[in-house]
Parts: structure tokens; sequence; C-alpha cells
């Protein structure tokens, strides 16, 4: 720490001293932007972003008024993740997610779940159109439709059906981690039952961190025709998972 | 093929801390344009609306990129480095600069920034080479996600 921000550290932790809160709060504001930037990057266009910012800000004042600096962690590593939190619990605030949306997302994950207990096995999109009572395009308009945003890895994308940032602890505990890692454990399982398609572009996606444009071109299918297939994946997933 | 991915992550990592601290340079330079702005108009600005010109615009939306980690190295050299540098050119105590030292702060910043944002291109160049290396592996069946999985 710089000598500065020391002492605004020490005025605010000791003296409760408002204006080396705000030198502080402002200090560390550029935070938000980044983390902002990066949960806006995730999620469809459309969603009005300039209320995130709002949450994120209260994220940050949060992270100032809770955080110790004897425990020996930097601000930033204790921070970020508070911001992250705060700007998920706004989104979910503002029900971001489309009622349809969400709708079509749930019949897709219901045929998805009872022909794959009736066909021991994972369903095509025939099947699954079938099922549904329509066709095979418009059941990819949907998963279209339902290429819900990426606000953080596929465990708490899945897991969740909503994005959603575990708690912060105030001390990253062994338990969250451990839990964290059952999570992501029992993901890898289920990612490797997928079909091929599905398997490959998770894999490709989450793994390599290709973009669906890239991933197209390894599949020779259009950027859009992937982001069904993942939709799909993530939902196959979530029915797996949520079984 | 496990070296091209070493190689890419070792490079994805670097691009991560650089990415980080050039977003904190940007808030920071914003910042400051933001208080030089009050003192010279004599705008009464709120410490909200300063807070806020740290922060930025609202982001967009809608990116074709998979997710990125917020998680940040905190005590990266980078970082340091740059905490260092605002130390220097007196960030934290920009109400009381004079216009020169505002200036001087502003410039140093920039300059900071400039550096970062070059770095990333470079390594953006890179890394997307070596991304399209692994597309053409994929297709030309060189390469399976069952290694991953
Ligand atoms: N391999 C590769 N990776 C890339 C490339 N461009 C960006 N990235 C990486 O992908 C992240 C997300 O980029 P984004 O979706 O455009 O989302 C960006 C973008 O919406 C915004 N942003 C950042 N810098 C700028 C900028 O200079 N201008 C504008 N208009 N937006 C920016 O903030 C978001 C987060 O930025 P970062 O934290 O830097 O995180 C970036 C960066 O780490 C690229 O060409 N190749
Ligand atoms: N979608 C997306 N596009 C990206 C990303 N990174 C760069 N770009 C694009 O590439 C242009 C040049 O970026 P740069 O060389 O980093 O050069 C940038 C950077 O050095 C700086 N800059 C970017 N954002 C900010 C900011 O919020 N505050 C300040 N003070 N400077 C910024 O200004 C220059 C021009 O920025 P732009 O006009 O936005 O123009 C940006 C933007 O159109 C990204 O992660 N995602």
């Amino acid at each position: 720490d710089t000598p500065a921000i020391h002492r605004a550290w020490q005025r605010w932790v000791d003296d409760k001293d408002s204006a080396s809160r705000e030198v502080l709060i402002v200090h560390y504001s550029p935070l938000v932007k980044f983390v902002a930037g990066r949960v806006a990057a995730g999620l469809p266009a459309g969603v009005d972003t300039g209320e995130l910012i709002g949450t994120g800000i209260f994220g940050l004042m949060d992270a100032v008024d809770r955080f110790d600096p004897s425990r020996g962690f930097k601000f930033e590593t204790f921070a970020v993740p508070r911001i992250k939190g705060a700007i998920l619990d706004g989104l979910r605030a503002i029900d971001w997610v489309p009622r349809t949306v969400r709708q079509r997302s749930r019949q897709i994950e219901q045929a998805v779940s009872e022909l794959g207990n009736e066909l021991k096995r994972a369903p095509s999109d025939e099947e699954i159109a079938g099922r549904l009572g329509i066709s095979e395009d418009e059941l990819h308009d949907w998963l279209s439709a339902v290429a819900v945003a990426n606000v953080g890895p596929l465990d708490h994308l899945v897991t969740d059906g909503e994005p959603r940032q575990l708690p912060p602890s105030t001390d990253a505990g062994p338990d969250r981690v451990l839990e964290d890692r059952e999570v992501r454990s029992v993901m890898r399982a289920e990612i490797r039952q997928l079909p091929d398609r599905e398997r490959t572009v998770v894999a490709l996606y989450y793994d390599e961190g290709m973009t669906l444009a890239e991933i197209g071109s390894v599949l020779g299918v259009t950027e859009s025709r992937v982001s069904q297939i993942h939709s799909k994946a993530v939902i196959m997933l979530r029915s797996r998972l949520t079984a | 093929l496990d070296q091209l991915r070493a190689e890419r992550d070792r490079l994805r990592h670097e691009e991560d801390a650089v990415s980080f601290v050039r977003r904190l340079a940007q808030g920071r330079i914003d910042l400051v344009e933001a208080v030089r702005h009050r003192k010279s108009s004599g705008e009464s600005t709120s410490v909200a609306d300063i807070i806020r010109s740290g922060v930025g615009p609202a982001p967009s939306t809608g990116s074709a990129r998979p997710p990125r980690d917020t998680d940040v190295a905190a005590d990266h050299p980078l970082v340091t480095e740059f905490d260092q540098l605002c130390d220097r050119l007196g960030f934290d105590e920009m109400s009381e600069l004079d216009v020169p030292g505002l200036d001087r702060l502003h410039d140093g910043l920039v300059a900071f920034e400039a550096v970062q944002s070059s770095r990333r291109r470079d390594l953006f160049e890179r890394i997307d080479a070596l991304t399209a290396e692994l597309v053409r592996r994929y297709r030309d069946g060189d390469a399976s996600v069952d290694s991953l999985l």
C-alpha cells in the first residue's frame, strides 16, 4: 500500500473518518469499471447495464466498510468478488431474463429430462421438437432465444439456472473451495456424458476459451448454430444436475 | 498440442494482468479529468459524480467471447508498479494539486495506459494466432476435446 492509502485506511478503520472513506472509494472505483465490463460482456444485448454500475458501486462501498486491513488480504482481492456479487444480485432484481425466454427454457428442459428418462440416452433435436410439438427449426429458434447470458463459469451458470456468484465469505475458507471443486467434478462427469456436438462446444467454449465464431469454423457451422448447440448443452446439463 | 495450449495459457494469464491494470489506469485517467474539469470550470460536481467518472459509462453487452473470470492477481508486479506511479504523481492527493500538477498526473497516467494498451494489442495478436492454429488442428482432426475432458 502506498503511504497515502495506508493513512486513509487507518483513518477510516480507526477514526471512522468519512473523508478518508471517500478517498478510498474514489481510489478503488476503477475496480467497478473492470468487474462491470467483464460481467456486462457476458450479457445479451438489451440489458440496461447503467443500473449494474450503481449496484457495483454499492458493492465497493460495502467492501470498504467491511474490509479489515489487519487480516493481510489485499483490498482488491476482497472487493472484486463483492462487487461482482452485488452486480449479479442487481441483475436478478431487474429480472433481466424475459419471461418467455424463461418459459421456453423450462419447457425444453422438461422435454429433455422426460425423454432422457424414457430413452435412457440424450434425446435428439428431432425428438425434443416432437415432444414439444414444434418443428426442429422452431426448436432452434427457441434455443437461440434461450442463449442466455454467460456471466460466469459453467458451474455457476448451470447449477442455479440463474447467474449467481457464491456468497463472498469474509475468510475464503477451505469449505467453500471444496464445495466448488465438488460441483466442478460432478459437472465434468456430466459434460463427458453429453452427445458429441454438445460436448465439443462446451469444451471448446469453456476450456479452450474459443469464441462462438471460432467453434463454428471448427465444426463447419454458423456462429448462431453454435449458440443453439451451446444453449441445448446448458439445458441438458441443468436437467441432469437437478435430477 | 500441449505446448500450444501451455503457451496460450501463459499469454492469457499475462493478458489478464495487463487488461486489469489497463482498466484501473483508464478509470483513474477519467477521474483526474473529472477533477481537473471541476477545478477549471468551477462547476460543483458531487463526489458521486467523481466516482461515476472513475467507473465510466455503462459497459456494452453482447460479447462474442466466452465469459472471463474476474479473479484478479492483485499482487501482480504490474499492479504494484501502477500504484507506485500513482503515488509518485500524487493521485491520492489530487485535491491538493495545482493545475500543472494535475496535468502532470494526467499525462503520466495516459502514458502508462498507452503502454498497457499496446502490450494488450500485441498479446491479443499472439493469443489469437495460437487460437487460429488450435482451430486448424481441431478442424483437421489433429486435436480432440477428449484430451481436455
Ligand atoms: N484473445 C482476445 N481477447 C480479447 C480481445 N478483445 C478483448 N479480449 C478479452 O476479452 C475480454 C472481454 O472483451 P469484450 O467482450 O469485448 O468486453 C470488453 C469491452 O466490452 C470493454 N472494453 C474494454 N476495453 C475497451 C476499449 O478499449 N473500448 C471499448 N469500446 N470497450 C472496451 O470492457 C470489456 C472487458 O474488457 P477486458 O476486461 O479487457 O476483458 C476483455 C479482454 O480480456 C481480442 O481481440 N482477443
Ligand atoms: N469490444 C471491444 N473493443 C475493444 C476492446 N479493446 C479495444 N477495443 C477497440 O479497439 C480500439 C483501440 O483500443 P486501444 O488500442 O486499447 O486504445 C484505447 C484505450 O487506450 C483507451 N481507452 C479505452 N477505454 C477507455 C476508457 O474507459 N477510459 C480512458 N481514459 N481510455 C480508454 O482509448 C483507446 C481508444 O478506445 P476506443 O475508442 O474504445 O477504441 C478501441 C475499441 O474500439 C475490447 O476489449 N472489446
